[in-house]
């Protein structure tokens, strides 16, 4: 479903130049759910946002459903990130002026999916997360936890092939969090590609796999724990 | 330092009337630090802005240092904020167009310290969290871990009397969780409140009492367990 092929991440700011993530070669496969672990700082959100088609890398290769995207052209990645990734971003990226609903129908708007049958699916997808009682209330109007929801509804509506979740628990309370976790779950079992990054230790027992990030190394099939 | 008296807040949106907070009566003392744990949507970051004068209460009365809120002038209210208060948002709230080291600095220059002494203050608050590497960098160009290690040590820099933080190592590996919880500690045992809101049951260990908070409902010193 994707994959990196020597992909590395360099930033420059001012005259220091820093190293994101070191070249990596990495396979995210379909009926898997892998989790991302590592420090703050060390490269995990940059593997994401790679593997997302929403950063380039430096060097190296991204494919994702057996393109390259360096080959791609602007219409043909924004059409792969809008019908084929699901993005749940670190700090939510909900749409203000919008209501929780609408922020949900967005995506199948832009799908060219019809107002009704938009509004049905977004729905189903807010009732699946405990929101649909909150479906006219605007990010600033909701808690933390109720935008990360609206968030995950959001990735999961348009039934993305490759789920990627950037710390989709961290303000979420155990009921909450078991209840994503086993749609997490249950979607990859009927055959996408999840990628989780997460530091929460109760995320453990969902996953197929856990690749281990420090400093921009990668290792796979990490026998690190989470503490 | 600081105290609700029969407080509670209430939000009206369209037709519909939310009680975030029903009428809670509480005490935050010095020497002491606090968890406020309960479900997403609950009423914690309400309880943890109503005690910051972020927010004012429907009815009822907050204190903070012995005044009444309510009877407070916009300037006595901004001074409080500034001098006797520190707060960790939950999205961090970090000013984007200022670097690490500046964003600490700022409080120090609202309060009018000196350019050079704001400078020193604030690289030794940045120290404190492990981010005194990237003080010259943007939020933008910062992690999610990193940024919030930011905002942490923003809200220490001006020596609060009352600490407030929502959430403050939901973004963090146990590493820099473990840190930054020790650091908060050890400041409560020197004299000040510190109040933490958080889903995380790795806290636990480092305080001194528990209070649960359920659909706008408070319970102080509750033996329930975060897991
Ligand atoms: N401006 C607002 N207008 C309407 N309702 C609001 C507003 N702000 C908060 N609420 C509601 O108040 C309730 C409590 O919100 P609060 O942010 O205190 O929850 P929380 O316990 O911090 O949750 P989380 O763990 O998800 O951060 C929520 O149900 C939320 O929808
Ligand atoms: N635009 C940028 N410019 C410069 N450096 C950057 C930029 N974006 C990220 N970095 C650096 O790249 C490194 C990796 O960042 P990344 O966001 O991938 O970390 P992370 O593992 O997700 O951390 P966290 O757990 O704190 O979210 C960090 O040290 C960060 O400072
Ligand atoms: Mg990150
Ligand atoms: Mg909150």
């Amino acid at each position: 479903i994707a994959q990196l092929i020597g992909a590395n991440k360099r930033y420059k700011s001012g005259d220091t130049e820093i190293t994101a993530l070191q070249a990596t070669t990495l396979d995210f496969r379909s009926n898997e759910l892998a989790l991302i672990i590592g420090p703050s700082g060390s490269g995990k959100t940059t593997l994401l946002s790679l593997l997302g088609c929403v950063i380039y890398p430096t060097e190296g290769e991204v494919l994702v459903g057996g393109n390259k995207v360096r080959e791609m052209s602007e219409t043909q990645l924004s059409n792969l990130r809008l019908n084929y990734i699901g993005f749940v971003f670190q700090n939510f990226n909900l749409v203000a002026p919008l209501t929780a609903l609408e922020n949900v129908m967005f995506p199948l708007t832009l799908q060219g999916v019809s107002g009704q049958e938009a509004k049905a699916r977004a729905l189903q997808a807010l009732e699946g997360v405990g929101m649909a009682d909150r479906k006219n209330f605007k990010p600033k109007q909701l808690s933390g936890g109720q935008q990360q929801r609206v968030a995950i509804a959001r990735a999961l509506v348009t039934k993305p092939q490759l789920l990627l979740c950037d710390e989709p628990t961290a303000s979420l309370d155990a009921v909450s969090m078991v209840s994503v976790l086993q749609e997490l779950h249950r979607l990859s079992k009927e055959g996408i590609a999840v990628a989780i990054v997460t530091h929460d230790p109760r995320l453990k027992e969902y996953a197929d796999r856990t690749i281990y990030v420090e400093s921009g190394r990668v290792t796979d099939n990490a026998e690190f724990s989470i503490h």
